[in-house]
């Protein structure tokens, strides 16, 4: 049941599995667990659809956790905002009113490969484990590997580097097959939200490039809302705006090309901390991230659903 | 210990360059040790006033502070020794179940 499993603590990539497969069996009404395809080392890349079942057409929203495999945060976050969903669907008229109106497409461990070796081997990975011919080195870092101003400015074309941006565009089956996902459905897409961590921002687009999207108005409305709203919980600041003025600028990356392929409302957010623990945030600050930051994503969904065209 | 205690000793060091020299030294010293950068994504991006976490080795750990010394690089230990970092963040159940 929902109250056995603990969001509290972080989770192998079995457990997180096991999990999904089981709402897909419990919480059939409002959940279905697909694959969209396999990872370089032939994982399964689990998608969980959650949305009150309907056979209307209904707009959607895209959530990816964990394309950076040391970012754990970001899977913890996508397990609460699934469990967060199904507790308050009754109680809360807002969760309500998006589960009715909305599907969520919610992959809680996008570079499943990385994760994996991020719990046995190197706490700290942080690329895919695709192996390079040329070079001893591994991996591609899964947000330099889109195919939007590719391996330019922020990204590297080494292989040993953290930022390499692979071989090719979409050379990486996790991007390619979400990237294959969000153009299949990208007309009823609305949204498109990523989770990395650590800096504790709001980010928009560009991030390739110091330049002003055409709908900034809403967008910039919707993410001041937001970071309010995340505040008001305990107090936390995250800044926001565009990723390439308030973090840096970095190309091939997905937030980018989600928006540059007509999904209108994209945003990343980078979770607690700000470099006290950085990347080994304790356990025990899971609860109050992710309690703030599903606040921030209900408000953030609420503006786009109801303010925005 | 989880992952063998590999990261006993390791630091994560906060350094942010108040000049463009001090940058290019850090970014020399950066591929030198082939240092793990957690902030921010490259090495490419360290610049004046770039606020740079970087997570060191044991063994290198005593050339980078030897080296921030020596330049007068301002420099903050964010944490002291990695694994025991990695391991009080862990609940017992988890550590036990990991191991």
């Amino acid at each position: 049941s929902l109250s056995d499993y603990n969001y509290e603590l972080y989770h192998s990539l079995e457990e997180i599995q096991s999990w999904m497969q089981h709402l897909n069996q419990t919480h059939s009404a409002f959940i279905q667990v697909f694959s969209i395809g396999r990872s370089y080392e032939g994982r399964p890349l689990f998608i969980l659809k959650l949305g009150r079942k309907s056979r209307a057409y209904r707009r959607a929203v895209w959530i990816d956790c964990g394309i950076h495999a040391r970012e754990w945060i970001g899977p913890a976050f996508c397990q609460w905002f699934v469990r967060e969903a199904l507790l308050t669907y009754k109680t809360d008229p807002a969760m309500r009113k998006m589960l009715n109106h909305l599907d969520f497409y919610i992959m809680p461990v996008f570079n499943v490969d990385g994760y994996h070796f991020s719990w046995t081997h190197d706490r700290f990975w942080r690329k895919t484990r695709s192996r390079n011919s040329r070079f001893r080195c591994r991996g591609v870092d899964a947000n330099r590997n889109w195919k939007v101003k590719w391996c330019d400015e922020g990204a590297s074309v080494h292989p040993c580097d953290d930022t390499y941006c692979g071989p090719f565009p979409e050379s990486e089956p996790e991007v390619k097959a979400v990237a294959n996902f969000l153009r299949k459905h990208r007309k009823h897409i609305r949204a498109y939200l990523s989770f990395h961590a650590y800096a504790q921002m709001l980010l928009y687009p560009y991030s390739y490039k110091y330049a002003t999207i055409p709908n900034f108005s809403c967008v910039e409305t919707a993410a001041y809302k937001a970071v309010r709203a995340l505040r008001s919980v305990h107090g936390v600041r995250y800044r926001y705006g565009p990723a390439s003025q308030t973090l840096y600028v970095s190309s091939g990356n997905s937030m980018d090309w989600a928006y540059k392929n007509g999904i209108p409302y994209a945003f990343a957010f980078e979770l607690r901390d700000t470099g006290h623990f950085g990347f080994l945030l304790p356990e025990m600050l899971i609860k109050p991230t992710c309690t703030e930051t599903m606040l921030a994503v209900k408000n953030i969904t609420m503006h786009l659903l109801q303010k925005c065209p | 210990h989880l992952y063998n205690n590999r990261y006993a000793g390791d630091k994560v060091i906060r350094l942010i360059p108040q000049t463009e020299e001090e940058a290019h030294a850090l970014k020399k010293m950066y591929h030198q040790l082939k240092v793990d950068l957690w902030q921010p994504g490259s090495i490419s991006y360290v610049s004046e006033g770039t606020v740079t976490d970087v997570h060191i080795p044991q063994n290198a750990s005593r050339t980078l502070l030897a080296f921030l010394q020596e330049a007068h690089i301002q420099y903050k230990i964010l944490i002291e020794d990695l694994q025991k970092a990695l391991e009080n963040g862990s609940s017992l159940r988890t550590q036990r179940n990991r191991r």
